[in-house]
């Protein structure tokens, strides 16, 4: 999920 | 990193050098909205908290701190150095209405439900939504400095920009990001209206002007 890829856009 | 979200980042860059611009050369903030730049920190601020935990890039890291160290910085002048420019009596919209809801929100859709998370979200959904006492005073005033307009083309064509970009890495990374997607539709939506005008008057050298 998202959360453990991390959010990397502005 | 795809162009269209560097050209977005650029985009969002030169909105803020646009909006100093216009500051310091009129001496003066009239026609911005406290309310949108104070919560453009609140977004940036509640956002970028995994600068203390998370590093993406070194482009990342600049980016975020410049986008919090200038919206600090407008503030600072709006509230000090050019607060006699700033005329809070037709900066009226409620923006509690903004903050309740974009909370609420984030507590039914985020991606964990942790702190971190719920501001992350709490911050995109406040980011759809931070422009509307600026458009909401554009509307009373009925008109806008052209350089005012230049700033709010910018900022719009910001996100707008990030819609070709997700669609790029939905098709290339399998990518799909809901909360900011829904958000960034809604953002830009917002600004349909004042693209209008700006295209149809700014651009071709006319001054901002709603009709009465």
């Amino acid at each position: 999920p998202l959360e453990e890829q991390g959010h990397d856009e502005l | 990193m795809n162009f269209f979200r560097l050209l977005g980042d650029l985009s969002h860059l030169a909105s803020i050098f646009i909006l100093l611009h216009k500051i310091q050369t009129t001496r003066s903030c009239r026609g911005i909205s406290f309310k949108t730049q104070a919560l453009y920190v609140a977004v940036f601020v509640t956002r970028y908290l995994d600068l203390f935990f998370r590093y993406v890039s070194l482009y990342n890291s600049v980016m975020k701190l410049f986008f919090i160290a200038s919206s600090c910085y407008i503030l600072y002048l709006m509230k000090y150095k050019y607060r006699p420019t700033h005329d809070p009596s037709i900066d009226t919209f409620r923006i509690e209405y903004l903050l309740g809801p974009c909370f609420v929100l984030s507590l039914i859709f985020n991606y964990k439900f942790s702190f971190s998370e719920i501001l992350w979200s709490f911050s995109i959904f406040l980011e759809a939504v931070a422009i509307l006492p600026q458009l909401f005073m554009l509307q009373r005033t009925g008109e806008a400095e052209t350089i005012t307009t230049h700033y709010l083309a910018a900022l719009g064509v910001y996100r707008a920009l990030y819609i070709p970009n997700w669609i790029y890495r939905y098709f290339t990374e399998g990518l799909v990001d809901p909360i900011a997607v829904t958000a960034g539709i809604v953002q830009t939506g917002l600004y349909l209206d004042f693209f209008y005008v700006y295209f149809t008057k700014v651009l071709q050298g006319q001054k901002f002007e709603l009709p009465a």
